[in-house]
């Protein structure tokens, strides 16, 4: 396939590669990309941030990048910048209404990311995050397969600590050593409630199974670690800005 | 498409089919499915749960159902009974091993779809629930399509209150719009959490756009109520037990 080759020309310059997976929705990939992307882009890493959830891209919205158009040139399509280190690309800033349902069959949606791939002038970048929906379908499929040549340093796997999201994880994690994707590591989000009166912490998501941490060593993946369940992070997200910023000193901005 | 009147045939005892549907990941879907179907068959209702959700199937666990084989016959695929009154199908009774990846594109998702529809021998039913994936592709137009002459009833959409989810919802109820399926109400999910030591609510996933109500009178369309964030919900996932079961006379089960 020609477009593996113009997809390596094309991040040439790109140093690294990351997936962010989960199998299971509604987990927090979309907030644990957005959070790294900020936090890269803090330390002057250059980061691009790419959403290929194609029927729901949260990224424009979590990076505060509404209504943004995609400049489209000769050279390719130009990237959103939130700062000078930090490029964004997602289907949201195509949309003419964003209320607009994306109902797209497997075959539109694969165009559409290798487009991403071979168009974006994304240029001298650090690293460069992939989100992506969950499952291990078309957007799964197509990304590992025209980033064959270009390479994937790996993947960041998210879960929550109930069994109902373990097992979809487990299920990445296996997909992941079908198509030969390291796995960099877990995080486990969304672990512990800490009550703002009177400070009682209660595992809303109770690790029935023994949570991320027993999941990874049955599995041989590391565990990186895990991210309360804290208001703080939602309303984040509702709003586009980098956890540091609403609460620079507490548990979650120091997790991610 | 000769599918469709198959499809009808194998249905024509079914007197309601109702879709629950989202656009955003785990915000609750299967369990509203799960939860659902438990409430009608403790009423005596003849009542079917099919999951579509082809990548991740939550179902087998969430009903209790881990283990269990799908029995084929010259008839078709007997589907698997909780008790007299509910019977369930799911791809996740068809695995040789939970922890295998099911790395499908589109069409073979569809095929399987369409064989749910036409091969399981459901019987007479007061109503057949259907759970769905997130997202606005490949599984929900074949549902959509291959239901087109059965009929479908309606839809029930689940959200959670952050304007994250919102969006995906709005796209949802759009995509229910350009199919003419009509949308039976929204459930919002998570509401608020209450401290179990010291009774203090708080709203973890803010309602910063105003919640399911305020989208609900913006697009006109009916609002269930809402369920709290409750770890007994969790636990009943994780557990596959009725919430009715755990907390009889507790809010969430009443709510559900
Ligand atoms: N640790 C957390 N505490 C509270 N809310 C969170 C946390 N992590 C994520 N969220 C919120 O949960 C919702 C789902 O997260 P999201 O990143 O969209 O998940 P995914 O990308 O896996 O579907 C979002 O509204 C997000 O803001
Ligand atoms: N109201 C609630 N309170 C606490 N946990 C919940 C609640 N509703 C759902 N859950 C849990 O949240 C997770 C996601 O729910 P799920 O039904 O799998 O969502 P979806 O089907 O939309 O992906 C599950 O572990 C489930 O048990
Ligand atoms: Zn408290």
């Amino acid at each position: 396939d020609p477009a593996l080759a113009d997809v390596q020309d094309r991040l040439a310059k790109v140093k690294r590669k990351i997936l962010v997976l989960s199998g299971k929705g509604g987990v927090g990939k979309s907030t644990v990309s957005a959070q790294l992307s900020f936090g890269f882009s803090a330390r002057s890493m250059d980061v691009g941030l790419l959403d290929v959830d194609i029927c729901g891209p949260s990224v424009p919205r979590m990076l505060g990048l509404l209504g943004q158009d995609v400049h489209q040139s000769s050279e390719g399509w130009s990237p959103i910048y939130v700062d000078d280190h930090l490029a964004v690309m997602s289907i949201g800033f195509m949309l003419p209404n964003q209320d607009d349902a994306i109902i797209w069959r497997g075959p539109r949606k694969n165009g559409l990311i290798k487009q991403f791939l071979t168009d974006v002038t994304w240029g001298e970048l650090d690293a460069l995050i992939i989100d992506t929906p969950p499952g291990t379908s078309d957007e799964h499929l197509s990304i590992v397969t025209y980033l064959q040549d270009a390479k994937i340093d790996g993947a960041i796997i998210v879960t929550t600590p109930q069994e109902v999201s373990l097992m979809d994880v487990r299920k990445e994690i296996n997909f992941c050593r079908r198509v030969s994707l390291p796995v960099l590591g877990v995080v486990e989000n969304m672990s512990g409630y800490c009550c703002p009166l009177c400070g009682h912490t209660e595992r809303i998501f109770s690790p029935s199974t023994g949570g991320a941490q027993a999941m990874c060593q049955q599995m041989d993946v590391p565990y990186l670690g895990s991210v309360p369940l804290d208001g703080r992070v939602a309303a984040a997200g509702d709003q586009g800005m980098p956890l540091a910023q609403l609460q620079p000193d507490g548990p979650v901005a120091k997790c991610i």
